[in-house]
């Protein structure tokens, strides 16, 4: 499984929609000044991925995450974030790469073969949903797709700005989940 | 299942204890359960000790000697298991000169598997990159995206590191 | 007693002010009773408002901007009533060149009135420093100190002798 | 007020003693690789302030700040850290510079006219001695010595690493606190 892209629109300081594409493997640096939005990138994929806690990405309330304006715009009524990989094998129909993701659950057809776009999606009226390929899911069903892979609830494979040492303040009994998820 | 869970426990370590030694040049860098007698729910403590210093709690270790552990575990868990992507914010801001350098090469040495996402100031860290995002806030408070591809940086970063050491 | 904490209140906050709109380019820095109808027992908030960006928590703000307030703040409680030392560990690690530069600045400005000492990576912070001291571990787990002095860098091995008497 | 040296012997990574100087003013910057001992000179001089938590200076008992040897070290018996200050009023008879520091209470002479030496022992053995001016002194004489300096209990004149946006995550009272120790 790839990670081909990931799409930001209304979300923190992305006012307009902002695409960031991805060869699947390699590493991509994201730079630029202090304040300009790098951050906001970590927690636009943590948050589309199901994070429940608004304090973990930095908010008092998850309607925090909604862009809620500046100097010569007004806020936005809807956050969106879209998450897209690449599973080669649903594509070839053959066993994919076994870098960690459990087969789909009733994964909804997608627009390109082996592609998988997960969506989640805030008004400001508080209404929420998540996507998968399209079509309405719970949260349950995005958690499910990437759990063992380091990017489910317990998402060791994504490191926040200043959370480094986390893994080693934590107690024994949570370094222990961390091993499980890897199990 | 506890099955799993001794495989993950010792595969992961197994490649931890080797990557530790090359981050850090030597030293003991490994999991304990923290109730060997009972694996199927113990916690797991964390060993790590830099050649020529004394074992001591984690807690003592400096900001830079934090980070290149953990960076160790995670990388030794993804060589077990490897996951789509990782995203790492800024995890080279307590590291010097030289241990930035051998941070990106474990990096590199990784990216085949992976795609790494990695969000930092350091130069030094951007040179292994094959592509640049560039976040901008030309407008006040809107955040707008430039993406440049490098022309083969790998040569010229591997050079420069081989020059390092 | 509560005429000297409104009195050291307003007087930090004035500096906290115009250190800010200094380090931010402008914007809004200050600090709000939270509860302004009970001066005797009221929490104090810090609102931070870079330029361009509308007022929200200072949760939310970047790693290198909420440095950058922090240092706002206690460079103008010194402002209002020096220290005699003051220790900086690092405080420079999030920040980019440019912020680091403004740092920097702020520092140099502070400095006759206070002795400052600053742990650091960065060569660009290194730069406004009078005195130098290097700390090695030449023998493992042993910490030495050398010093230099950087207006007079022939005067390094001297001081060195000095020190270890 | 004017800090003038730091002396540590047997502190953290500082197996022999080792020493600072310094003009009073001005900038410092202390510099080296990963690992060499920066950040235990800080520690050590929140110790000697009279640090009462193990975990403030990364220890799990006190008893963690004494050398504990390394490959060609044994450990050391005994940590002793001392701060020199000096107070130019106190050497001159008139009032001094006022930096924050109240006139010092029942100070022992000193060898030097306006010298305030300041010293932080702990034995292996558990026992621990601060001392002013070489005369054995209680722990409250060193905190009252540096009250509303920002180097009291509330020393807000010292960031430790990784923690400067403790005055950010803070509770209103505690940022209260912080503006009545400068008041
Ligand atoms: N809902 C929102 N609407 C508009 N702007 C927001 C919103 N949430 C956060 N921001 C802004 O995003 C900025 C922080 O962005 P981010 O943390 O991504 O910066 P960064 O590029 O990581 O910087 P640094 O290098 O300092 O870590 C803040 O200035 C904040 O005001
Ligand atoms: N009691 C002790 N005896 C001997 N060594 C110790 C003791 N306590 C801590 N150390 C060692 O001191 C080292 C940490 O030093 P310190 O935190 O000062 O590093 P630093 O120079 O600040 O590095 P960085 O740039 O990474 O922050 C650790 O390697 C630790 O093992
Ligand atoms: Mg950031
Ligand atoms: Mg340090």
């Amino acid at each position: 499984l790839r990670l081909k892209q990931i799409d930001l629109c209304g979300f923190k300081s992305f006012c307009d929609r902002e695409r960031l594409r991805f060869s699947g493997t390699g590493i991509a640096a994201v730079v630029g000044p202090n304040g300009c939005g790098k951050s906001n990138i970590c927690d636009a994929v943590n948050w589309v991925l199901g994070e429940q806690s608004a304090k973990s990405l930095r908010g008092a309330r998850m309607h925090d995450v909604i862009f809620n304006g500046s100097r010569n715009r007004a806020p936005a009524g809807l956050a969106t974030v879209t998450l897209i990989l690449h599973d080669s094998g649903l594509a070839s129909g053959s066993a994919g790469e076994d870098n960690g993701m459990p087969r789909p659950v009733r994964l909804p057809a997608s627009r390109a073969p082996g592609e998988i776009a997960v969506t989640r999606k805030l008004f400001s009226s508080g209404q929420s949903k998540y996507m998968l390929n399209g079509k309405v899911v719970r949260l349950r069903d995005v958690q499910d797709l990437f759990l063992g892979s380091g990017l489910g609830p317990n998402h060791y494979a994504i490191i926040e700005q200043g959370r480094i040492g986390r893994l080693l303040s934590a107690r024994a009994l949570d370094r222990r989940a961390f091993v499980e998820e890897a199990a | 299942t506890r099955k799993k869970f001794t495989a993950a426990f010792e595969g992961i370590n197994l490649h931890f204890r080797q990557v530790f030694a090359t981050l850090f040049g030597g030293g003991i860098g490994e999991m304990r359960l923290s109730d060997p007698d009972n694996p199927g729910e113990s916690g797991i403590d964390i060993v790590a000790q830099p050649p020529g210093k004394r074992l001591q709690s984690v807690a003592l270790l400096s900001g830079g000697e934090k980070s290149l552990t953990v960076m160790a575990l995670l990388m030794a868990t993804f060589r077990y298991k490897p996951s789509p992507f990782c995203i790492l914010d800024e995890v080279d801001s307590q590291l010097d000169e030289s241990n930035t350098v051998r941070m990106r090469s474990l990096l590199k040495e990784m990216a085949p598997e992976t795609q790494f996402i990695v969000i930092t100031h350091s130069k030094t860290t951007m040179e292994v990159a094959e592509t640049l995002y560039g976040v901008t806030m030309g407008e006040a408070g809107v955040s707008r995206l430039v993406s440049v591809r490098m022309s083969d940086p790998a040569a010229g970063a591997e050079e420069q590191d081989r020059e390092r050491e």
